[in-house]
């Protein structure tokens, strides 16, 4: 239902209106227009229900819808805002709206912390912390023993765990990025200053009277 | 790598290069 390009239009569930997710992020209504194009795309590529399964998720990212990984099904998890299996439009679009370039830092910081928070503890403990270099040694076919793993694990944790309780807490990790912003790299996608230009045909599709 | 932050790292993986959303 979801997937079929008309003008009057029975929207999935989950289908916000563009001014109110513009007001209430760093996008413009046409950005959320343009959003919608590439939102229509991703929740239609396997299973046809304007919702984005964690499979479709996958294909997108890695062009193979079984493929597993730790960190992508961390950002699923937390863009599955309602935590029902599914990403909906509005809650892409205020995901999104955290890598925009123009949305502040320490919302960012806080996503980042919430990413590396695995278990949901308000802390990155250290277990997480190895657990999360392996996956992605095992991703890259990268092999490191578990000597240098964990000399990498200590290393990292004597810097960011100022205060020397075994635990990184939010704000010992905002002090930790504000000394290494190169952590916030992938937090910010420039390209999304451009949606519009990625997706024109936002502007056939448009139900937002330019008056408006 | 051993000198390696440990967070920078993870922060290569490619489940959190989320520009590839937007490939065509």
């Amino acid at each position: 239902m979801g997937c079929v390009r008309s003008r009057h239009i029975k929207h999935p569930p989950g289908y916000e209106d563009p001014v109110i997710l513009a007001a209430e992020t760093s996008f413009t209504v046409s950005d959320v227009e343009a959003l919608y194009e590439l939102f229509k795309k991703l929740s239609c590529s396997i299973i046809k229900d304007g919702l984005i399964h964690k499979e479709e998720f996958q294909l997108a990212l890695f062009r193979n819808s079984n493929k597993e990984n730790l960190f992508a099904d961390r950002i699923f998890d937390l863009f599955d805002l309602k935590r029902n299996g599914v990403i909906e439009f509005g809650e892409f679009v205020r995901s999104l709206s955290i890598f925009h370039p123009n949305t502040p830092e320490a919302e960012k910081i806080a996503f980042a912390f919430r990413l590396y928070d695995l278990r949901h503890t308000g802390f990155i403990e250290r277990e997480e912390l190895k657990e999360m270099v392996l996956a992605l040694l095992n991703e890259s076919d990268l092999y490191l023993s578990d000597d240098v793993v964990e000399t990498i694990v200590d290393k990292t944790f004597s810097q960011a765990d100022t205060k020397g309780d075994g635990k990184i807490d939010p704000e010992e990790w905002a002090e930790f990025v504000k000394r290494n912003p190169s952590l916030l790299r992938n937090m910010t996608l420039p390209y999304l200053k451009d949606i519009t230009m990625g997706f024109p045909s936002f502007v056939m599709n448009s139900e937002v009277n330019d008056a408006e | 790598p051993a000198l390696m932050n440990a967070f920078e790292l993870i922060s290569t993986s490619q489940g959190l290069n989320l520009g590839t959303l937007f490939e065509k």
